[in-house]
């Protein structure tokens, strides 16, 4: 699914080189349930940007599903996600003065579907996470932890068969934590791929995969028990 | 140093009444080191933000260092804020397109100090939170863990005498949290008191005392062991 072949992001700032990541090559089949791990600045939410389609390698290639993504247009890298990723940011990016349930229904638009249809998904999505309740309420007058779940609920409205979540359980209690590790393990069960980068140790038991990022480059990348 | 008796805090979201706090009464010493914690959703974030006079009661009142303030006017609140309190928002607010040296820099504005000896002590906060080398970058030129330094970097810079922190390690792996929690241990023992809200019982650890919230209410409260 996922071919990442020395992929390297080089930001400027002012006259300053930041090597974000430094020749990083990953490749993830479909179905598999990865962990990233890695220090505060260590590239982790770079690298998830680029496998998301959100950003394009300084240098590298990569190829999702067969294509290259690196030579593609901005409107096709859109569809692309549209089509096959859902996307949990780690600062959440919920548009503001719109509704949960809104934005939960957001990535629905193109779809196709009307808009009573759309409401619905959404609307199942967002209870899905134990926001019954909270639907009409926009992001400021959500708590930390609710915005982070109507994040979740976006990225899994349209049933992706790829997701990335960067720290989706950062602002969450453990019981709800476990309650949304356990909606993405059934949805791997069912045959999404999850990639997941987090710094709790019990979220990234969850995985069957563990790979640590130090410094822009991969340290370690081994199979761990599944639970 | 804090007292607040029967604290409640009523939003309206269209025609629906969300009850955040409901009696809510809490006496914090000058010097104690106390961890909130509970559910998502419980409270936390709205006391927190009573107790730092950026919002007030809907019912109650609130006495901070003898002081009424219930009563008081927007701009003697302001001002109450940046003599005595450090603030660490659930989600940052950093000023967009603003480097992280002058984002800490800010609560030093009123204070009569030089621009120059500003920037030494936002200088310093910074390399204190581990961001030498990352002074002139923006927020979006930041890790998610960057960010919530650069928080936590402004919210001492000022050396108040009482810190309130939401969520401060949320961000960070396990060497960052415990770099952090080092710091405000110090400077507890130098006297600062430290209200924090976390979901990591390991976080919760460094304090001396447990305040758990369910509900809008005040569920269990009592000294926990110091390490
Ligand atoms: N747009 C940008 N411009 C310049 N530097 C950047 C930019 N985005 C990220 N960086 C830098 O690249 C490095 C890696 O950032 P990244 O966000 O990938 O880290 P991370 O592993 O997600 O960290 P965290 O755990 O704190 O979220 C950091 O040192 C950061 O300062
Ligand atoms: N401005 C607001 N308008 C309406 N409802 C609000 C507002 N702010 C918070 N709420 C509601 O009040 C309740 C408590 O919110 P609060 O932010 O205090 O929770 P919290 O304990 O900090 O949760 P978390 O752990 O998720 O950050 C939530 O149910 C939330 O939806
Ligand atoms: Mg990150
Ligand atoms: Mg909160």
């Amino acid at each position: 699914l996922i071919v990442g072949e020395d992929i390297w992001k080089v930001y400027r700032v002012g006259d300053v080189e930041v090597q974000a990541l430094r020749g990083v090559s990953i490749t993830i089949e479909r179905g598999e349930f990865v962990a990233i791990m890695g220090s505060s600045g260590s590239g982790k939410s770079t690298l998830m940007n680029i496998l998301g389609c959100l950003d394009q390698p300084t240098k590298g290639r990569y190829r999702l599903n067969g294509v290259e993504v690196g030579q593609l247009r901005p409107d096709q890298l859109a569809e692309i996600r549209n089509q096959q990723i859902g996307f949990v940011f780690q600062s959440f990016n919920l548009i503001p003065r719109t509704s949960a349930l809104e934005n939960a229904q957001l990535p629905l638009f193109y779809r196709g579907l009307s808009l009573k249809e759309q409401r619905t998904l959404a609307s199942a999505a967002l209870q899905r996470v134990g926001l019954k309740g909270r639907e009409h309420h926009s992001p400021t007058q959500l708590s930390g932890g609710q915005q982070q779940r109507v994040a979740i609920a976006r990225a899994l409205v349209t049933s992706p068969s790829l997701l990335l979540a960067d720290e989706p359980t950062g602002n969450l209690d453990t019981e709800s934590s476990q309650d949304i590790m356990g909606i993405l393990e059934g949805l791997n069960r069912e045959g999404m791929t999850v990639i997941l980068v987090t710094h709790e140790v019990d979220i990234a038991a969850y995985a069957s995969r563990e790979i640590v990022v130090k410094d822009g480059q991969i340290l370690s990348d081994r199979a761990t028990k599944e639970r």
